[in-house]
């Protein structure tokens, strides 16, 4: 499981 | 996208809209503290910068927008337009006391030393905090009206399912953020005794007291 990069949430 | 997360937003999304319009129809913001709605215009204001330079969805931008605009219509509200109703005397949370080490722990613990990061990171741990100068409020006035409370049960709930959104994430689209789990389970917690008082009073058509 990848740390989350994007920041696609508010 | 999710239906944990959709629903969340949906859910803070009809928060701010309650908080405008009750303080819109009784033309009064008595029982809301503007501690933390200076708060929650910092914590969009330090999150959504990447309006400029990132483009997600046409949702993300405009609910980002929206919040944004929310926040800062609520804050003139509050303390312009209907400033004679603001319950300054209670609403006395020191948020310096919540702004210094958001900022300080932002610099410690997070996942790339680089502004717009460190802005992020900090805007996350500010928001597990932001609602305490409304929950005190609440505590000394000892009650809430009623559609404050609701105000208050959507906001907690926007986090709530956001801990789902995380979970599906972390087993759908095997990625997890720490950063933003540990922040949203403390956020939800702080809401816990509400939660139980809202439920077992305010379904029930009482009022929200809370024992003095």
């Amino acid at each position: 499981k990848e740390q989350n990069k994007e920041k696609d949430e508010l | 996208m999710n239906i944990f997360r959709l629903l969340g937003d949906l859910s803070h999304l009809l928060a701010i809209i309650i908080l405008l319009v009750k303080i819109w129809k009784t033309r009064s913001c008595a029982g809301i503290s503007g501690k933390s709605q200076i708060l929650f215009a910092v914590v969009y204001t330090s999150r959504y910068l990447d309006l400029i330079n990132a483009f997600i969805s046409p949702y993300n931008t405009i609910m980002k927008i929206v919040f944004l605009a929310a926040s800062y219509g609520t804050i003139y509200l509050m303390y312009m337009k209907f400033k004679a109703t603001y319950d300054v005397n209670h609403d006395t949370f020191r948020i310096e006391f919540l702004i210094a080490p958001a900022a300080v722990l932002a610099l410690i613990v997070n996942h790339a030393f680089e502004p717009l990061e460190i802005l992020w990171t900090f805007s996350i741990y500010l928001e597990s905090v932001a609602i305490l100068p409304q929950l005190f409020l609440v505590s000394k006035t000892g009650e809430a009206e009623s559609i404050t409370s609701h105000y208050l049960f959507m906001l907690g709930s926007y986090r709530a399912l956001y801990i789902f959104n995380w979970i599906y994430r972390y087993y759908a689209e095997n990625h997890y953020d720490l950063i933003a789990i540990v922040a949203g389970i403390v956020q939800t917690v702080l809401y816990c005794d509400f939660f139980y008082l809202y439920i077992t009073k305010v379904l029930k058509g009482k009022k929200l007291q809370l024992p003095a």
